[in-house]
This record gives structure tokens, C-alpha cells and sequence, in this order.
């Protein structure tokens, strides 16, 4: 049984694609098959993975709004999971998008051919709560919030919740939330230790025990094209990555 | 003749928020007359002035959609500037824009019979190129690109420049790059004395002098609902907005 999680927060920079390329890489390192999906047009997920999002034969915009088969597009990374690429014509697609009829659930039909081929699928979303978000969440079985310790990001979290809440009246009644992710994480900070007292405080353990310390060696791997994991496995960033990892697969049941 | 400042950049967590609310305050409190607009559904810029944009009897939504008066929907802030507030009722405004004629010019449209009462104006760029940021940038002079010196960022300056590009053969041939600010700079961290030292071979003296360093200060004021300028007026958050106020000033000639 495979799970689908979105990787979701309209507020930008929390570290959505940092999350999700780190995770991907350490689900797969402890042997499970991971798609990572790259649905922002910046395209992070994918130069993250060391996939050149300028130089595509195909991307994400080719399966989804096209019908290519998903083995036309995707590449495999050197952590062992797959990436399915995306570019600025992601642009394209949500416009494209907006004219269909079922426009929410396109990501969700094209995906249902080859989701017995994954344990997981990790969906990068861009930070905004538009149709390519609505989509990831309307396929989604769980949603994994990335929260930055700080005022905007935690004043942020109502919008997306009442979000969620739609989805789950629109389409998608079983989505729950897999967990809210505290990011770049500095003890340090009574700001951040503040922000992160009240998360726990409304959520209880819908927060991860996990938590990912501020490491620079996570914002220099994406310039060598890899995940933490691989590019320094014994920095702080990447341990608690792998960690995660192991928290979320308790979870579900290893797969 | 006053100037209109679109803070920019796709890319999320940059500071576009936190540079438009404190530059916004810096300028007004050297006398110059401000217009803050929030174009961002996640209203970070209306919180961060103290405006709470669930209590709205009006918002930007009724200005640029239905066309509502100004001086019915701006609130004055402690600093001094105005501001046009923002709430999610600005996804609605997206796609009612998709379906108009002139889309791209609504913003420009709105804000010439009101422009003379102002020195500046500041408009808060949501993270994404959608309609909305088009219309700040149809509608600019200068575009201010808030710059986090690391690699997602860098990465995506090119299709911030693109589009740019695209305005200026579109509509808006005199748009300039106000420049590029580098924000939350750690002098100590290599990664970011890396990146800072190819964005000056690549711009030059588009890069403004004025650096603004990580300060926790900038990150706290927020939740108190005000500028770090009024907040801290002596930290060096707030020391550095306040030199990028008056380096501003300096290049239009103060006004
Ligand atoms: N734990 C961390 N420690 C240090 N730097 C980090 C950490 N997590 C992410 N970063 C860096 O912070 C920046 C923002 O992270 P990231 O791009 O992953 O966020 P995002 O939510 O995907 O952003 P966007 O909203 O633009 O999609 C990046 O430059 C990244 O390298
Ligand atoms: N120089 C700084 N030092 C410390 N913290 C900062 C600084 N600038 C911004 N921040 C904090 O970093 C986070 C991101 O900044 P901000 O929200 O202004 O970026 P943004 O580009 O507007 O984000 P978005 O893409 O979501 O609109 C916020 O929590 C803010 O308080
Ligand atoms: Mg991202
Ligand atoms: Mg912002």
C-alpha cells in the first residue's frame, strides 16, 4: 500500500522542497521506493536532486495536463528515488488547469495507473494555495506542514487548516494531517522556542517529535545537486532528516 | 512625482514582506508620504502594520475588483505611511482578473487618480509570478528584488529577470531594477559570502550597498503588530532599513 503525502504551506521559505528531497532521500536510503514529485514551477525539487530543470526532454506539464506515461518522465536519483521534474511550465499547467472539468482531481487520475509501483510519494507543492496545491492535497492521503518557529508562518496556519477542512468536504474526505514539521529550528531563540510552545500546545502530537535544527550544510547541498543525506550524512540537518524518516515510517508500518 | 516599488521575488521567505512594512516605515518617518499595498492573500504586510485583515469592513479586493474609492478602504499606521490591506479575498481577485480585458493593467489603472498624494509607493509582491505580481509590475517604476544569499534564490533570479524582461515589452518599457537587497546576511556563513560576491559580478551597482543583517528583532516585531523601526528603532535590523530608506532617497533625489 503505497502513501501519498503533500508537502504543503502557502508561506514561503518554511523549507517545503528542503523537506521534501531530504525525506525522499532517507525514505528511500532505508529501502523503500520513493516518487518525489515536483509540482512548484520554480522547479527546487528537481535542481535539488541534481535533475537540470532547464534541460528536460519532458517534464511534470507532459504527464499531467498530456497523458505522457510517467516512465517518459521520470529520472532516478543517486539516492535511489525517483523524481518527476517540473519548470516554470507548471505555469502553463495551472492555467491549462483552470479550463477542465475536474480540474481538482487531475493529479489524482494521472497518478492511479502507477501508485502500486511506490511505498511513497512525496508531492512538493509551491508556496501558494492554488489549483497545483489543491491538487496535491485532493490526491494526498496525508498532509506534512514545514513550519518556521516565527509570527508570519504560525499566523498563516489557519488559512491553510480551513483549507484542509475544504478538501476534505470537496473531494477527499480521509486526508489527514501527517504532521507539522518544525523547521531551521534554533534553540537559541525565545521567539522560536515561544512559536514552538503554542504549536504543541494546539496540536499535541500532530507535531513531530522530530525536529530540524537551522545546519547550514542543508541550504549548501542543493548547489552540489544533492540531498543532505547524501552530500554530508553525518551533519545535524541530514541526522535529523533520517530521523524523520524513521518517525513517519513507524507510523504507517514500515514499508 | 512619485515613485511606485514593487518588492519582488518569486521565490518564497525572502524578506518582501519584511522590507515593503519597513521600508515603507523608514521612508514615512523621514517625512517622505507612503502608500503601503498589500497585494499578498496571505496579508502578511497588513499584520505586520498593525492592521488586522480578519476585521476588515474593506479590503484591496473592493478597490481593485469593484472598484471602491481609496479613502474608503486605506488605514493609517503608527509610522505614519497608509495602507491598502490585504486578506485571502485576493485569490478571488486572481481569478476575477483572469477574466477581464485590460488583467494586467487593473492595478495601474486603479492607482493613477490617487498617485499624486504620495512619494512613494510600496507594494507587496506575493511569492509567485501570477497575475498579481504582473500587475504590480505593469504598474511600477522600480522593482526591488529582496535577495536570501543561497542557492534556490540565486537560482531563481533568471526567470524573475524573464519576466521582468516579458513586462517591459508588454507594457511597461521604463521598468527599472531598483536594485537587489540581500537580506538575512551571515557574514560568518561561506555560503552566503558566496553567493553576495557573485551577485556583485553579475549586477554590479544594482546591488544596493545597504546589507541587511539576520536580527531576530525583525522577526519579533511583527507579533506586536508594528515596523521594527518603531519596534527597535536601535537595532540593527531596523539601523539597516533605515540606510536603505535613505539610500532610496538618495538616487531619486529626496523627496
Ligand atoms: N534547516 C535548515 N537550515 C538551514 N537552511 C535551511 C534549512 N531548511 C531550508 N534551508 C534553506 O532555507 C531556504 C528556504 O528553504 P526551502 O527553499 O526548502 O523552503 P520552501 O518552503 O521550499 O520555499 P518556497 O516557499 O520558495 O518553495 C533555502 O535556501 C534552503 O536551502
Ligand atoms: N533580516 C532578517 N532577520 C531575521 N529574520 C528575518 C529577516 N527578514 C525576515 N525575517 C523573518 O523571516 C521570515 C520570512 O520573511 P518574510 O515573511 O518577510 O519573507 P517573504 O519573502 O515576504 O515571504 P513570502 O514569500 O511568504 O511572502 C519571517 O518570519 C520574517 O519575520
Ligand atoms: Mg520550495
Ligand atoms: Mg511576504
Amino acid at each position: 500500500m503505497s502513501r501519498i503525502i503533500a508537502v504543503a504551506n502557502q508561506k514561503g521559505g518554511v523549507g517545503k522542497t528542503t523537506t521534501s528531497v531530504n525525506l525522499s532521500a532517507s525514505l528511500s536510503l532505508s529501502g523503500s521506493k520513493v516518487l518525489l514529485i515536483d509540482l512548484d514551477p520554480q522547479g527546487n525539487a528537481t535542481m535539488g536532486s541534481g535533475v537540470n530543470k532547464n534541460d528536460l526532454e519532458a517534464s511534470i506539464y507532459d504527464w499531467l495536463v498530456d497523458g505522457v506515461a510517467l516512465s517518459g518522465v521520470v529520472h532516478r536519483c543517486q539516492a535511489g528515488y525517483e523524481v518527476l521534474p517540473g519548470n516554470a511550465d507548471l505555469t502553463a499547467a495551472e492555467l491549462e488547469l483552470l479550463r477542465q472539468d475536474r480540474r481538482e482531481q487531475r493529479l489524482k487520475d494521472r497518478l492511479s495507473p502507477d501508485l502500486d509501483q511506490f511505498d511513497y510519494v512525496i508531492i512538493d507543492c509551491p508556496p501558494s494555495l492554488n489549483i497545483l496545491t489543491l491538487n496535491a492535497l485532493i490526491a494526498a492521503d496525508g498532509v506534512l506542514i514545514p513550519m518556521q518557529c516565527e509570527y508570519y508562518a504560525l499566523e498563516g496556519l489557519t488559512a491553510l487548516l480551513e483549507t484542509i477542512e475544504g478538501v476534505r468536504e470537496r473531494g477527499n474526505p480521509d486526508l489527514a494531517i501527517e504532521g507539522l514539521l518544525r523547521t531551521m529550528y534554533d534553540p537559541r531563540n525565545s521567539l522560536t522556542r515561544d512559536v514552538s510552545r503554542q504549536l504543541i500546545q494546539y496540536f499535541g502530537d500532530k507535531v513531530f517529535r522530530t525536529v530540524i535544527p537551522r545546519n547550514v550544510r542543508l541550504a549548501e547541498a542543493p548547489s552540489h545537486g544533492l540531498p543532505a543525506v547524501l552530500y554530508d550524512r553525518h551533519s545535524r540537518g541530514a541526522v535529523a532528516y533520517m530521523a524523520l524518516a524513521g518517525e513517519i515510517r513507524r507510523k504507517h508500518g514500515a514499508t
